[in-house]
């Protein structure tokens, strides 16, 4: 079971877009995927057509209530099921802040749950608090989805620390596995300068411990493309509502580059 | 004197390049403009070439140890003067969390000092915590910058419930007074309808004594030019970069709106 959290504490860099057409193509490949949507803004659950109702369980009610996993979780598709979030969710940083060991209930309720999947994608809202380290203390892999502009690089620093402390306190398995440019606009100088300066970052990481030594950015860029933007207002992932797009070519390829990870694992 | 923040809690939608495009166009217009950086992110001063140095006082000296805005300030351009952020103010909203008034430290300060200007503009971070009220505490009009693309207004009743109650309690001088599109894909059909639902929301406030209740979104919309993604890489406006760009006319004529709207209040 390979687990990834897609995480940038920026907002609005692709990490929902990412997290659904991403879990869409490894489920149309065949893989079980189960998507985990950890943003109170619930974007995910939207963007696949599952309506955060009042009185309807969802992920809040996991973390906060000891809510079964199982009973929460819905499948959406073939070989996808989505663990739903609410905005109810926004009180959690909150809710958790006295709680012992408010980093890692999450993975407390997969372990207490039945949850088997090939696959597991956790989409993350944007900063690096306690759900965010809930994902972090979840997973194996972080995937970080990042668009290619000036100030990209900035915030990098402090989420690696992140990735660094939660690796040696709480998760040593943890890796940051790879990035992925999103909303990328060809033919500019400015997107081939900025994924030019990531990649020179992360070749340059000379030490092997390091929880980020063999992260690269993946090769497969996300071309900005209209059709992703409009694939959430009808609850479809980009292959179901426009299958023939650059967006759905290009999440297709990175599902493939995914996969093919997986193999080498 | 016209204060307005630039706010949105939504992360990457165009806040700080409208805070520093529309500071640099109204000051080119000849008008005395005063731009508050109040992210800790720091990329509005940033983008005018202002680099966060250690030992360098920013508005995190003002807001948490008096420093004095008059001598903190700087002047970057002809009639634009910034007030600089620094990393340091992401610790604010800790360190604040028990002082007594912390909603208006912005405001006691500005009028210790002897600031004075025909525009202040506010570039807020992307969330509704201590450093946004601040803004909202101190100005007379918010600016909403959006994207337009599904879920824009997803956010919106969070924004417009704080806006109330910070009009109710602290500031009942406050309106939000337009919104502004921005990162506009026109001639997609994705953007022509979120902006009619847009203004179709605000056309339908009924309450005349709403703090939304003349809000209207600008005619000008900002439309997705590279240019505008560079600039901030070079240190400078859109009118220093590109003033011949899609980005560059946009912008001053937003400006031109702005100021046609100042001489009717
Ligand atoms: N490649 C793309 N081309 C065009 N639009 C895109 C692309 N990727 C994402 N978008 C759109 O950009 C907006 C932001 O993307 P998305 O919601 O995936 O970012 P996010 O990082 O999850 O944001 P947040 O931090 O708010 O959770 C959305 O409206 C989305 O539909
Ligand atoms: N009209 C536009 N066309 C192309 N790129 C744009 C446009 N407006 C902004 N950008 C770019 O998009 C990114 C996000 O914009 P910006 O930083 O202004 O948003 P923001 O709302 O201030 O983000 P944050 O919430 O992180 O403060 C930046 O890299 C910026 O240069
Ligand atoms: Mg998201
Ligand atoms: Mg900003």
């Amino acid at each position: 079971m390979r687990t990834i959290a897609i995480i940038n504490q920026k907002g609005g860099v692709g990490k929902t877009t990412t997290a659904v057409n991403l879990s869409a193509a490894l489920a149309e490949s065949g893989k079980q995927v189960f998507l985990i949507d950890l943003d109170p803004q619930a974007h995910a659950s939207l963007h696949l057509g599952v309506i955060p109702q009042e009185g309807e369980p969802s992920i809040y009610d996991v973390l906060l209530d000891e809510a079964d996993i199982d009973e929460v979780a819905q499948e959406v598709r073939p070989n996808l099921t989505v663990l739903p979030s609410h905005l109810d969710l926004a009180a959690a940083e909150l809710e958790l802040a006295g709680e012992v060991g408010r980093e890692v209930i999450l993975r407390d309720r997969i372990a207490a749950s039945e949850l088997t999947a090939d696959y597991v994608l956790i989409d993350c809202p944007p900063s690096l608090g306690v759900l965010t380290l809930n994902a972090l203390t979840t997973v194996n892999e972080v995937l970080l989805p990042m668009q290619p502009h000036f100030l990209a690089l900035h915030g990098l620093s402090k989420l690696l620390s992140t990735i660094d402390v939660v690796g040696r306190r709480l998760n040593p398995q943890l890796q940051l596995s790879g990035i992925v440019f999103c909303m990328y606009d060809r033919a500019t100088r400015l997107a081939a300068e900025v994924t030019r300066d990531v990649e020179s970052f992360f070749e340059q990481v000379d030490d092997p411990t390091s929880p980020w030594a063999h992260a690269a950015p993946m090769a497969t860029k996300i071309r900005r493309n209209i059709r992703l933007a409009e694939a959430p207002s009808f609850g479809q992932s980009i292959f179901e509502y426009a299958p023939y797009s650059n967006g759905a070519a290009d999440y297709r390829c990175l599902a493939e580059e995914v996969l093919e990870a997986g193999e080498q694992r």
